[in-house]
């Protein structure tokens, strides 16, 4: 799932 | 999470701590840009509004962002209004804004709302500096304070590059959009850093060749 990349960073 | 992200986060805290002490010793926001602060609060409106469960560490965060910027917003905009001089903070944001928003719709991981607007946030967050940098080149001088603000703001950006390295090698991973960007951000205080480091620590003022 490329749309969750870098998204558990600020 | 790693260390490089643990104290790139912590220094983005203190950032605001050091700005909020700034703004209250002096009781001034003189030298502050309103521009930047705005693009700020833009930044992780936009980018938090994805609410997608993290972490209890991450939801505060996210909160304590958005609710300083905003409250840094108040006391520039309402309470030191007087001390702000929008004479100096001329940088034209929509040179910023549009091509952002630009990048936001060609780049991002999936054409929708929240993930246009993740990207946005992510390219308005690398220039979102330029403001105050453009005003500390036209007066050419800044309070110490104000450039450990922007030192600790810096740092936060450039902590996340180990970062990224480090999650490559261990989880494999690579978020081609925040990185690229990041290095942008990060690219755009190397000259700041080159006056912070060789002026302000070693105790003189920090002030610009004529």
């Amino acid at each position: 799932d490329t749309a969750a990349k870098g998204k558990d960073e600020l | 999470m790693n260390l490089f992200r643990l104290f790139g986060d912590l220094s983005h805290l203190a950032s605001i701590f050091i700005l909020l002490h700034k703004i209250y010793t002096t009781r001034s926001c003189r030298g502050i840009s309103f521009k930047t602060q705005a693009l700020y609060v833009a930044v992780f409106v936009s980018r938090y509004i994805d609410f997608t469960y993290i972490s209890v560490y991450n939801t505060l965060m996210k909160l304590f962002f958005i609710g300083s910027s905003c409250y840094i917003l108040y006391l520039m905009r309402i309470k030191y209004r007087p001390t702000h001089d929008p004479s100096i903070d001329t940088f034209r944001v929509e040179y910023l804004v549009g091509p952002c928003v630009l990048l936001g719709l060609i780049f991002n991981y999936q054409f929708t709302v929240i993930e246009v607007l993740w990207s946005f946030s992510i390219f308005l967050e690398s220039v979102a500096i330029l403001p105050q940098l453009f005003m500390l080149q036209r007066t050419g001088e800044a309070e110490t304070i104000t450039t450990h603000y922007l030192a600790a703001l810096g740092a936060y950006r450039a902590l996340y590059i180990p970062n990224w390295i480090y999650r490559y090698f261990t989880e494999g991973t690579v978020d081609p959009i925040a990185v690229t960007a990041g290095l942008v951000q990060t690219g755009l205080y190397l000259d700041f850093f080159y006056v912070y480091f060789t002026k302000v620590m070693q105790g003189q003022k920090f002030e610009l060749p004529a």
